[in-house]
């Protein structure tokens, strides 16, 4: 099967007609291939058989949340943009409902960087974020925020024309309710403002395009290594997140990405605002997104062709075609989150917490100054009574906490046998048993922490959980008898 | 209080986290002094 790399010569569809709504949709299209799995169902490929057009077709069982679904429709029919996916339809067949939608062939920007195993350059990177910035102007325009802006939810068409998709999550502002105060989105890429469930507005969507910025430039955002209930919380604590190697972007790229990861949403800029930045400015020449599609479009083909190969050695064995469109197209749904690991986020993000200068200044609350010691060590001063180096600080507070752990090492031994036994962390942090323990015990319990953080979040989210089925179900019997 | 209570734990296991490496790291300081 041949990937359309130019449009379609025809007229550009605007919505179906009355007369195509009325029939049943596999009159009206034929489905061709899955392209990948959306926030509420399947998306396919579709043949819009009246004019010829290429579509993508959403099916949502009707047991999803339809509300949501009803949103989503909503907020696409009424935006009408160039930068925004466009909505055309929508059919009931059986137990789904089918949403219409605008194809974007080249799928989306995180499916491109993993197709090609390549990161974007920062031309690809402005090209991008041009459109993007277009998109969310015409959508806070609207009165409308997105609320998961990533490079997921960026589609591309075969034109190279970036669009702003996947509206399951959108919210609709209005004059009275300025600032929403949902807790909605992907956690690495949400704005701090959300997170703390403070109210937000239409910038907390420049917060998520920042982080975006940087996902394109590195292949991940921020904090992307660390389990997301930790991101969580250290994205308002933290300062605003930035690039993992500096050096190696241009002044205006860090400047914008800077610019848009404002902790304080009253200081952030607007998509109007940054339409005007220099990385954004400077024209582009129109071809760099094309060069772009044509080679992942090259890559998906060849590996559509090696599957193709290896099935047809495999003949014993039904093809299946979903493993074929599985290998197309894999949408940056929620396994973004499942692929992180807390075994190996201990250690990027201990070593992130060193790199950083935190240790340090944690140095200097226990009573050890860190610019002197250092000084210190390395001059190796000498004493003229003992002609003895002197002794730095740090060194001497561990020998005085030494002396006082022998006077009462007994009791603490005991404490520490009985932290050990338990499944969570002590409440308050003992320094006294935690200076008893060897380096092998210290690093052995920080190896330990994630997965024992993630059983206790588990223990307490499956707590509420038994707390709120009866309610969840008392809504249901609801709505049910409401249907009827 | 779902959130809330999620806050309460993940805080408790960061400040017992900074805890053991302030830990980790003293002591490294320590050995390379006497190194």
């Amino acid at each position: 099967e041949k990937v359309q790399l130019r449009s379609h010569p025809r007229r550009q569809l605007k919505k179906l007609s009355e007369d195509s709504l009325t029939k049943q949709p596999e009159e009206v299209f034929d489905v061709l291939e899955k392209l990948g799995e959306g926030s509420y169902g399947s998306v396919f490929k579709a043949h819009f058989k009246e004019t010829g057009e290429i579509v993508a077709i959403k099916q949502v069982p009707v047991e999803s949340d339809l509300q949501e679904i009803i949103k989503e429709i909503s907020i696409m029919q009424q935006c009408n943009s160039p930068y925004v996916v466009k909505y055309y339809g929508s059919y009931f067949k059986n137990s789904d409902l089918w949403i219409v939608m605008e194809y974007c062939g080249a799928g989306s920007v995180s499916d491109i960087i993993r197709l090609r195993n390549k990161t974007l350059t920062e031309d690809e990177i402005a090209a991008i974020l041009h459109s993007t910035l277009k998109g969310l102007e015409y959508l806070h325009f609207m009165r409308k925020i997105h609320r998961d802006i990533k490079a997921g939810n960026i589609l591309l068409n075969a034109e190279g024309h970036a669009k702003l998709a996947d509206f399951g999550v959108a919210g609709q502002l209005t004059d009275t309710m300025a600032k929403r105060n949902t807790v909605i989105g992907t956690p690495f890429w949400m704005a701090p403002e959300v997170i703390q469930e403070i109210g937000y507005n239409c910038v907390a969507d420049i917060w998520s395009l920042g982080i975006t910025a940087i996902e394109m430039a590195e292949g991940k955002p921020p904090y992307a290594d660390i389990h997301p209930m930790r991101a969580i919380f250290m994205i308002p604590s933290n300062p605003p997140p930035t690039f993992r190697n500096p050096d190696q972007w241009s002044e205006p790229f860090k400047e914008f990405v800077s610019q848009c990861l404002v902790k304080n949403p009253e200081n952030r800029a607007t998509a109007t605002q940054l339409l005007q930045h220099p990385f954004i400015k400077s024209p582009k020449p129109g071809t760099i997104l094309r060069a772009l599609i044509a080679d992942a479009v090259e890559v998906k083909l060849k590996k559509q062709e090696a599957q193709q190969r290896e099935q047809d050695q495999d003949e014993e064995e039904n093809s299946d075609e979903d493993e074929v469109d599985q290998g197309t197209m894999v949408r940056a749904g929620t396994s973004d989150l499942g692929t992180i690991r807390a075994a190996g986020s201990l250690g990027s993000s201990a070593g992130t917490m060193i790199d950083s200068g935190t240790m340090v200044s944690q140095m200097g609350t226990m009573v050890i100054n860190s610019d002197d010691e250092d000084e210190d060590a390395g001059t190796m001063k000498r004493r003229e009574e003992t002609m003895q180096p002197a002794k730095p600080s740090f060194l001497e507070y561990f020998e005085k906490q030494e002396k006082e752990k022998e006077s009462n090492n007994h009791g603490e031994s005991q404490n520490v046998a009985n932290n050990a036994d338990k499944s969570k962390i002590p409440a308050e942090v003992d320094m006294e048993v935690m200076r008893s323990w060897s380096v092998e015990e210290l690093r052995r319990r920080l190896a330990s922490l994630d997965p024992q953080m993630e059983q206790e979040i588990e223990e307490i989210r499956q707590r509420y959980q038994t707390k709120r089925q009866p309610i969840l179900d008392a809504i249901e019997a609801k709505k049910r008898r409401q249907k009827n | 209080l779902f959130m809330k209570e999620l806050e309460r734990i993940v805080k408790s296991y960061e400040s017992y986290r900074q805890a053991l490496l302030t830990e980790v790291e003293a002591r490294q300081k320590r050995q390379q002094w006497y190194a």
